[in-house]
């Protein structure tokens, strides 16, 4: 197992490496090392974060957009080597400017055949790339309540040639 | 295999059973705040078998199941339902469908069901395993854990990578 | 020094309970408490918060905009003892819906006589309560520059009766 | 006593020098991610004594200094200016300003200055004790500290009530 890991974090290194360029920019520079070698199982992670232009530092001095955004380029290369058939993102955009958020949905595009995705997110822009859109509501104070399920016309049309919900 | 559908019934702030059926592609959930979408999140990593409280931002287990209101009274238990579908190759049984169900009751035991019987979560671990579903922690992100996902200390991010080895 | 901050604790904790009203509706409830009176400074303190017909829980089970909402509740609770020349607030609204902002904003506007207000934001409404706005961005990778000041119409008027700034 | 003025150079991604002056009620400050909002926000903790390079987001106080760029050097120090207005009654002194300048050296080394004289850190706190700013933890909410501030471990909102206090 311990090859297993070492194998398994060398994909996602790679993985990494090309989604942050994607993310950021191809000027952009990213990696993954391993703080012990010798004891990969047991070992802390670093992440390299350097953003175009930029002078590689601690990603502690990134802006939380930044960091938010280097979380999805590694999340994302997680997903690349060992794909779910669903992923739940709980406001994984809330620190995004709109230009990021763009970036994150086209990012997004390339998984979508693979895995389900379950994204909570107040932004106008997210929503609108959902298929589906359930609300939730508490119109009894303490109690929620789904409230109708929105499916774009585009989405109602393929539902149906796959056959797929009812 | 794909997820096909969650029900809830007195998990968190959803007191009356609750139906949500899942497709293709991108499902948007949204709200005001405190409406219970971070709730939803939380039914769906505890069916898989989650163990910490902590990790749903509860003190002890029973804290999922519905308080109650000024309107409403507590209930004994909370009860979530998931069910894939077209398993048959993805987990090597005969049903096309697997429906996973955690009851949890005031005193804190749990009951784990896999197609309406009783089951301990070692079964529903090693049904899932290596298939991205169930304790991979990465494939559900919670609100406001991206300091966890890039924390460069082992612990932190134990849990992703070995999911994914 | 420890009857001075018992003092402040018992204000601050007069003002919270009320604010948190405010901000959530006359139906919650809210309290501080010290957690080991016979030591207040060198007590933990606990924030008790019950929305409005939620019953009380420990706040970990309130949803991230609510937690948001209870920090601005106890932030204006302590301005309100211990005025300050001005305040700096970043991205305070970032996981706060449309209607939590414009609340967030009502009770700024009883502060804004005392203190100035810095509030850094990617949020249209928040922008559009502020007199003055800062623009900041990277022209060149990596060096940041204002761009720009833009005062409200109103703001100048304002700016010029009372001969403050140039 | 109001705040008339924040000057910087080269303090973290403010290369050049940057002049902002202020307002009496709401100044808004927008712009991309990681275009440099938060590093202001930094600056005026920074210039006001924040001895913790943690709570700047670096390992050591130089982290603060312009480290450079593809196209342009780092630098050797940083420097924050700090403007008070309107100071007489407030902080008991003769000049209606009061200007507080800091700076870091690549060694670590800071150096203050009240309206230009060389001074202490401990002249700084003293000067403007009691008047909320300063050490007012509470006054300068960074970004995601909402945590910290609900936290009810002491130590972390025991800066936030002892300054109060
Ligand atoms: N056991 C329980 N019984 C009843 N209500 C509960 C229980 N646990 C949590 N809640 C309520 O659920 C609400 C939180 O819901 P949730 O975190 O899902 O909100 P949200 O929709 O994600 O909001 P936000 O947009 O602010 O993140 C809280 O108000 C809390 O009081
Ligand atoms: N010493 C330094 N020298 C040069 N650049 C620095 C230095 N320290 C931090 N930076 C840069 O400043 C940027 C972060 O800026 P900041 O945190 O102010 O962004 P922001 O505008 O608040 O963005 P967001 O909206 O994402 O929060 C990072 O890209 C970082 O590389
Ligand atoms: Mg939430
Ligand atoms: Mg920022």
């Amino acid at each position: 197992t311990k090859a297993m890991f070492s194998d398994t974090f060398a994909q996602v290194k790679h993985h990494f490496q090309h989604n942050f360029r994607e993310l950021f920019g191809a000027q952009a520079k990213a990696d993954l090392m391993l703080i012990d070698e010798g004891d990969p199982l047991e070992s802390g992670i670093e992440i390299i974060a350097k953003p175009p232009g930029k002078k590689l530092q601690t990603i502690s001095l990134l802006s939380g957009g930044e960091r938010s955004m280097t979380a999805v380029a590694l999340l994302f290369s997680i997903y690349m080597v060992k794909p779910s058939p669903f992923c739940v993102l709980d406001e994984l955009d809330a620190p995004l400017d709109e230009s990021n958020i763009s970036r994150f949905l086209k990012m997004l595009d390339k998984f979508i055949n693979n895995s389900q995705f379950i994204i909570v997110t107040h932004n106008k822009r997210t929503m609108s790339r959902a298929d589906v859109i359930y609300g939730v509501t508490m119109q009894e104070f303490g109690v929620s309540k789904p409230v109708g399920v929105r499916m774009t016309a585009e989405a109602t049309s393929i539902e149906r040639q796959r056959g797929i919900g009812k | 295999m794909y997820l096909k559908s969650l029900t809830l019934l007195g998990f968190k702030s959803f007191a009356d059973k609750t139906h949500f059926e899942f497709h293709t592609g991108v499902t948007g959930i949204v709200g005001p705040n405190g409406c219970g979408k971070s709730n939803v999140v939380d039914a769906i990593r505890w069916v898989l078998g989650e163990t910490s409280a902590k990790a749903l931002r509860g003190e002890e287990m029973a804290d999922v199941i519905f308080n109650g209101t000024d309107k409403r009274k507590p209930v004994g238990l909370a009860e979530v339902t998931l069910t894939m579908a077209d398993c048959e190759q993805s987990l090597g049984v005969d049903y096309n469908e697997v429906a996973i169900t955690r009851r949890v009751f005031r005193d804190g035991r749990s009951e784990y069901r896999m197609n309406n019987t009783l089951c301990r979560l070692k079964d529903i671990h090693e049904l899932f395993a290596g298939t991205g579903v169930g304790r991979a922690a990465y494939s559900i992100m919670a609100q406001g854990q991206i300091d966890m996902l890039l924390s460069s200390k082992p612990e932190d991010r134990r849990s992703v990578f070995e999911e994914a080895a």
